[in-house]
């Protein structure tokens, strides 16, 4: 695991964050479930919790969808390339690339230009907390992600790296730490 | 765009049908230093986007493979457990071109992924 420079993370006393979706957007519910899932999935291991809250304009953190140049100096490039990316704390920005083809449920396939949604979620997640890019493979927090793959769950690596940085949620059992991948890995994403 | 299940893609979007952002990269597989190749300047920017090329360089943006590439593509293939040949031989290609998070994996000049824990991959990284 790794850390942005000189280890940015939000403030102990901001443990309970909010998160909002770009009106504009028109997020539905089931997309949104699908953010609810990949804060969980960070909120089991650390002691934070993450609330999804109406006014965008006031939350910690602020999801949107945007195509080509959007105004951050980051331009999203079309179909594939770079899927999303999101800054480090406190900014709370993530933003995703809407030209892509976002599979909201279940595994995508290699058969098809698409990019599974929770697994790019998670990932960025981890920015928005803290976490740098990993060179262990199996890590949510690896940059690479094939269209054929689903990779959601906390590997060992990206454990380690966020409780370093927030300590242990107390209820965390150990027990949600992945090794391994699921679906195909083995397409070249392209 | 989004789909609730692989079922509900259409069938155009296949990937053969789809001109991805890096797809023409593929066509600089084999290429190694001292070479000049139409187009490699756009591969020298995707390494200075994740910060492989100082961004100040930007006068090295030319289609030579030069010095600055190769140091770039040998601590690209340190972060991704790669063979480290300095090359664009097969399996660095078809890493290259995969769908990526757009946040850089090397930052000021240093690395934090694997590149960054060997010490002498560490001085390239700072002297770009």
């Amino acid at each position: 695991y790794s850390f942005f420079p000189n280890m940015p993370r939000w403030p102990p006393s901001r443990t309970d964050l909010t998160y909002a979706f770009l009106p504009a957007n028109q997020i539905e519910d089931s997309v949104k479930v699908v953010f609810a899932r990949a804060f969980v999935r960070w909120s089991d291991v650390i002691p934070m919790t993450f609330t999804e809250t109406a006014s965008f304009s006031t939350a910690d953190i602020r999801i949107g969808f945007f195509s080509g140049d959007h105004g951050d100096g980051e331009p999203f490039d079309g179909v594939l390339g770079t899927l999303a990316h999101a800054f480090s704390p406190p900014s709370g920005l993530l933003h995703l690339d809407g030209d892509e083809n976002w599979v909201v449920n279940g595994s995508p396939s290699t058969a098809y230009a698409a990019v599974d949604l929770e697994s790019v979620a998670v990932h960025e997640i981890g920015h928005l907390l803290g976490l740098g890019h990993s060179s262990v493979e199996e890590a949510i927090m690896y940059p690479t992600i094939s269209t054929g793959s689903r990779r959601v769950e906390l590997a060992s690596d990206d454990i380690q790296g966020i409780q370093y940085l927030y300590g242990s949620n107390p209820n965390y059992n150990g027990s949600t730490a992945a090794t391994t991948q699921e679906g195909d890995t083995s397409g070249s994403g392209s | 765009h989004f789909f609730p299940n692989v079922s509900a893609i259409p069938p155009s979007l296949i990937p053969n049908a789809i001109e991805g952002a890096w797809t023409s990269f593929q066509n600089f597989t084999g290429c190694h230093p001292g070479q000049k190749v139409d187009g490699l300047a756009k591969l020298k920017r995707y390494f200075q986007y994740f910060g492989y090329i100082n961004n100040n360089a930007s006068t090295n943006c030319t289609d030579d493979f030069d010095d600055a590439l190769e140091e770039a593509i040998k601590t690209y293939q340190l972060n991704f457990n790669l063979n480290v040949t300095g090359e664009l031989d097969a399996p660095t290609m078809e890493h290259i071109v995969r769908p990526r998070c757009g946040v850089a994996d090397v930052i000021n000049g240093t690395s934090s992924m694997n590149s960054g824990k060997r010490p002498e991959s560490h001085i390239h990284a700072v002297a770009h």
